[in-house]
């Protein structure tokens, strides 16, 4: 199964 | 105050439309050195962002840094009233709830004015590494959006492969597979109108899979630029950058697709 990944684990909040 | 005189609306028109259909709203961040956007789709996988710089307008004058909460279908109906060569002024006065939009034709014999309410917009900055990505293919935008295109005919992602030869783009679906490689070509022609070739800079091979149903939204940038540059690296997010002529730029990440 594919899974697409969120930009939210590779890109930090501030 | 913010006032800023972009010589051609099309430049505008284009970029707005190249990201209303991925984010609903957004500030527009304003300071002396430009105008500047980075938003992500609902749902938190891509993320578009563009740069107009302050130098691309003229004239333009900023006093302080502003945050403009622009919902994109507003702009995007209004910019249609504006032609494709008139001249764009925007204008906003410190603590009105209007953005004004001034469209001067060519011969400076029309001249219209709209207003547009701007949102108090709460969002939240995501802080983008400052990286170097393993390989760069720089390819015809155009190119780009027929291969998106073509291969969304098969399945619902595509795997990229950056190697020394050149980029190969791959789907496979329920129906079958295809396939389009584009090989390294001598120079890139950026200039004038010449057919943009494909370049492969490279320090190691790189393989992803991505989701065709973003790729074809970013897509959507082709008509700002001749080429779009792609950067990627394994396993991190990819970034795709149209330049605006030489006064900006937009770009879009999006993460890779892994198997479970």
């Amino acid at each position: 199964k594919i899974h697409q990944q969120s930009l939210l684990s590779f890109f930090g909040t501030p | 105050m913010l006032e800023a005189r972009l010589p051609q609306a099309s430049i505008l028109k284009k970029i707005v439309e190249s990201v209303k259909d991925l984010v609903s709203q957004a500030n527009f961040d304003c300071s002396d050195s430009g105008i500047s956007f980075q938003a992500m789709d609902e749902s938190n996988i891509a993320l578009s962002s563009f740069l107009l710089r302050a130098d691309g307008f003229d004239p333009y004058r900023c006093d302080r840094n502003l945050s403009l909460g622009i919902k994109f279908a507003s702009l995007s109906k209004i910019l249609k009233c504006a032609g494709n060569d008139d001249v764009v002024i925007i204008r906003y006065m410190d603590d009105a709830d209007i953005l004004s939009l001034v469209f001067e034709s060519p011969n400076n014999e029309r001249i219209s004015e709209f207003d547009i309410k701007l949102l108090d917009i709460d969002s939240e900055y995501l802080s983008i590494p400052d990286q170097e990505f393993e390989c760069k293919v720089k390819m015809s935008s155009s190119e780009f959006s027929r291969i998106c295109r073509d291969l969304m005919t098969i399945g619902a992602s595509v795997v990229i492969d950056a190697t020394k030869e050149g980029v190969k783009f791959s789907a496979t679906g329920d129906d079958g597979s295809g396939s389009v490689l584009l090989k390294q070509s001598g120079s890139i022609d950026n200039e004038g109108r010449g057919v943009v070739g494909t370049s492969v800079e490279m320090v190691e091979p790189v393989s992803l899979e991505l989701s065709l149903k973003y790729l074809n939204n970013f897509t959507k940038a082709a008509p700002l630029s001749d080429s779009v540059a792609i950067n990627m690296s394994n396993g991190i997010p990819v970034m795709f950058q149209f330049d605006v002529g030489d006064i900006g730029y937009i770009r879009y990440f999006l993460a890779p697709q892994i198997k479970d």
